[in-house]
């Protein structure tokens, strides 16, 4: 059913939620109802993103069979599905779903653990990519945070965010393939030169 | 070099010293100055004479405390053709990246804030301030709740008279969709990623109220402190908050269209989703 979908929905709009004027047990409820309903969802729009890539099924798309995961902790640098090691054949696939009614282009940011790798638009056309380094303060709030709220380590580190443009029509979606990259191809993720001033 | 410059495109943002000095976009000719920092306002614990604390309810600040790096801040600074970032590490609890992205006419901030010590038992409510030229005479826009932006002018009310008994709470507004002021050649704008609260205390000057942690209850309904901890195995500490705001400076008439097109992207952000492929057939 749908039910908890709308619990979150209903929660995130209701004023002590929004002001934090609740108690904490009452804030720990929502906490909790408010990740049951994002689950919900997140398997639905799954569901509904594969059946929009499926070019293979009839209109009626009753059995998906593409696996989509979201990353909702990616203001943490917390993204199991790009945190993969990409061996040669292997490929890591980003939608990119734009719910507005215009033409966006922004630049899309996610945690990698290889420097090694590549960018490619759906019609295999190289990617402007660039690396940055994730950062000690950024490691040490994710590793807090899946401690603490997903009772996990958060695993090997990645060491990097890799940084590419996207652009995505109205109301619809773009898709862009991440892999290791052959050293034979140019093209690679341009890494950001990084200084620090003097303390005075 | 104790002068940085950064952005690769029409905006560039120069950092004097460790902070931000200077905002200029060649496009449109906007040159002006531009300052931000961080202060905090000490909780009130309810002691004084109308025993009103601060509290979950109630912006009650007893006195203002600047938070000045000791020294200057040392920068890091990371350089590419798609964006540039700037590290600050402001003191041991605040830390910001200042993005600019090529072909954006605007700033991205993102502030890491927490936990809030509370050793010293007082409760903290941690600021940033930008501060403009923009002559703005008491007068400064905030939205209704992502909806159209309302006049507000500092110590007046339209329909009474207003005595301020609270000069800084009492100008405090809530800020879910931007902040915004104007004079006669200029206008100045900060989006948020998420309600916060806001004003203008001083003429050309934006804060938002980006974290807060305190210790008293305001006797207004909640009956506990607004003192919410995280806890990892046995260990036990005060929240961290991360989040954004964006920061443009545009000639007079030339803002609106920016903070609503960005806003609702801020708000609707890209949905990203992943999936493993295998084989060649990954188109």
């Amino acid at each position: 059913t749908a039910d908890s979908l709308g619990d979150a929905l209903a929660i995130a709009q209701h004023h002590d939620a929004v002001t934090g004027t609740e108690k904490q047990h009452v804030a720990d409820d929502y906490s909790k109802r408010l990740s049951i309903g994002y689950v919900e969802a997140e398997k639905l729009v799954a569901s509904s993103l594969a059946c929009l890539t499926d070019t293979t099924s009839n209109s009626k798309c009753s059995n998906p069979s593409t696996n989509f995961e979201q990353c909702p902790l990616l203001n943490i640098s917390y993204c199991p599905p790009s945190e993969v090691e990409l061996s040669q054949g292997k490929y890591l696939v980003v939608l990119v779903y734009n719910s507005l009614g215009w033409n966006r282009e922004d630049v899309i940011r996610i945690p990698v653990i290889s420097a090694s790798v590549i960018v490619r638009d759906s019609k295999g056309s190289i990617v402007e990519s660039q690396l940055l380094p994730i950062l000690n303060i950024s490691l040490e709030i994710r590793k807090l945070h899946t401690m603490a709220y997903l009772g996990i380590s958060p695993g090997v580190n990645p060491k990097f965010w890799l940084v590419f443009p996207v652009s995505v029509p109205p109301l619809g979606f773009s898709t862009y393939i991440i892999s290791s990259a052959e050293k034979s191809v140019s093209g690679h993720p341009v890494m950001s030169t990084t200084y620090e001033t003097h303390e005075s | 070099a104790s002068v940085i410059e950064v952005g690769q495109g029409n905006l560039k943002l120069v950092f004097n010293e460790g902070k931000m000095s200077h905002y200029l976009n060649s496009r449109n000719s906007v040159n002006t100055t531009i300052h931000q920092s961080y202060i905090y306002y000490p909780g009130d614990d309810g002691s004084g004479a109308d025993y009103q604390a601060s509290g979950a309810y109630v912006f009650r600040p007893n006195g203002t405390f600047p938070i000045q790096p000791s020294g200057q801040v040392p920068l890091t600074v990371m350089r590419g053709p798609i964006l540039e970032e700037v590290h600050q590490q402001i003191n041991p609890w605040i830390y910001q990246i200042t993005r600019l992205y090529r072909g954006r006419e605007h700033a991205e901030i993102e502030f890491i804030v927490g936990p809030i010590p509370v050793d010293d038992e007082v409760g903290k409510e941690v600021v940033t301030q930008i501060t403009s030229n923009v002559r703005s005479e008491k007068t400064f826009y905030t939205d209704s709740n992502g909806r159209d932006f309302i006049k507000r002018i500092r110590d007046y009310r339209s329909d009474w008279d207003l005595e301020v008994n609270q000069p800084v709470a009492g100008n405090y507004y809530p800020i879910n969709l931007g902040i915004y002021m104007t004079d006669n050649t200029t206008e100045f704008s900060v989006l948020v990623d998420r309600s916060v609260g806001g004003s203008s205390i001083l003429d050309g000057q934006i804060e938002l109220m980006l974290h807060r942690r305190l210790l008293h209850d305001d006797g207004r309904g909640v009956a506990e402190a607004l003192n919410e901890t995280v806890c990892a195995h046995e260990d036990c500490t005060g929240l961290i908050t991360a989040g954004k705001f964006y920061v443009r400076i545009d000639p007079l008439g030339d803002g609106a269209k920016w903070r609503r097109s960005q806003g609702q992207e801020v708000y609707s952000p890209l949905l990203i989703a992943f999936s493993e492929q295998n084989g060649a057939d990954w188109t």
